[in-house]
């Protein structure tokens, strides 16, 4: 859901280790990056790599209609072309969902109907970016020492309550780092001063700092990114001077990560 | 919009 926010159609390649999905948004100022691992899922079996082109948007619709209890089923045979998702096959309603895939990885040979060559077109907007920084967030405990300048970890509700208060004020947001404090304050009108009703920092917020950084970047986007934070009890924010800011919320199967490209000439 | 970088800046795509 927190995707679908972001981008509408994207690739979940799946591999007999992982499901990942990694994509941009139209604008190119945002990149959201998901794993969930194999151990994550009850069971879990992928006989060959291959991408699963899925329209988020509604797969998040059918998605909904499933109950916090229910067990969902992901599968897709071989050559097919749509995902099929059932809920607790075991309940008296059983309700399998056949779900075109926007795009399947099958080679350049085979013919396509009409359909995936449209699909085809929009595949450059999913070409798998290196991410440059990948190898530089190791969302795990250890801190990135040449990674990112700062840190700060945060509880997420909070980062959500300090985003969307602050998205009611204004539409940028100057984020701040230096030892002991994260200002994450709203940036009024060049004409007045910045604003000092900065949020009071909550509690529970570490801040890892090599270096000090200042950034600012735009409300809506931190708003989109917060939606994760029902995953995870807290975030991470990576920061450095000259990179994407990044949004981290781990969880036990995986994790989400979003990058925000700052605004221009701090 | 124009103060605002993007993504590609930032990350070498393949």
């Amino acid at each position: 859901k927190s995707c679908s926010i972001l981008v509408t159609d994207a690739n979940f390649e799946c591999n007999e280790e992982n499901i990942m999905l990694q994509a941009m948004d139209n604008s190119h100022i945002a990149l959201v990056s998901v794993e969930i691992g194999a151990p994550g899922f009850t069971s879990y079996r992928c006989d060959r790599t291959m991408p699963l082109g899925v329209d988020l948007t509604s797969l998040t619709k059918v998605l909904r209609c499933a109950k916090d209890e229910n067990i969902c089923t992901l599968k897709a045979a071989d050559e097919a072309d749509v995902l099929n998702l059932v809920y607790d096959a075991k309940s008296a309603f059983f309700s399998p969902f056949f779900f075109a895939f926007m795009w399947h990885g099958r080679d350049a040979s085979s013919p396509f109907p009409p359909f995936f060559l449209l699909c085809s077109a929009l595949l450059p907007l999913f070409i798998h970016l290196n991410i440059s920084l990948s190898s530089q967030t190791p969302i795990t405990s250890s801190w990135p020492e040449t990674k990112y300048d700062t840190r700060v970890t945060l509880p997420s509700a909070e980062f959500t309550r300090i985003v969307r208060d602050l998205s009611q004020l204004g539409e940028h947001v100057r984020i701040e780092v230096s030892k002991e404090v994260v200002r994450i304050s709203k940036l009024k009108a060049k004409s007045s001063a910045e604003d000092e009703d900065n949020d009071s920092i909550p509690t529970g917020v570490v801040i890892e700092m090599n270096q000090h950084v200042s950034l600012t970047f735009s409300l809506k986007y931190l708003v989109n990114f917060s939606k994760s934070g029902s995953l995870s009890g807290e975030v991470q924010l990576l920061m450095s001077n000259d990179v994407p800011l990044l949004v981290a919320y781990d969880f036990t199967q995986g994790y989400i990560r979003c990058y925000l490209a700052p605004k221009i000439g701090d | 919009n124009s103060n605002q970088f993007q993504l590609d800046h930032f990350f070498s795509s393949p």
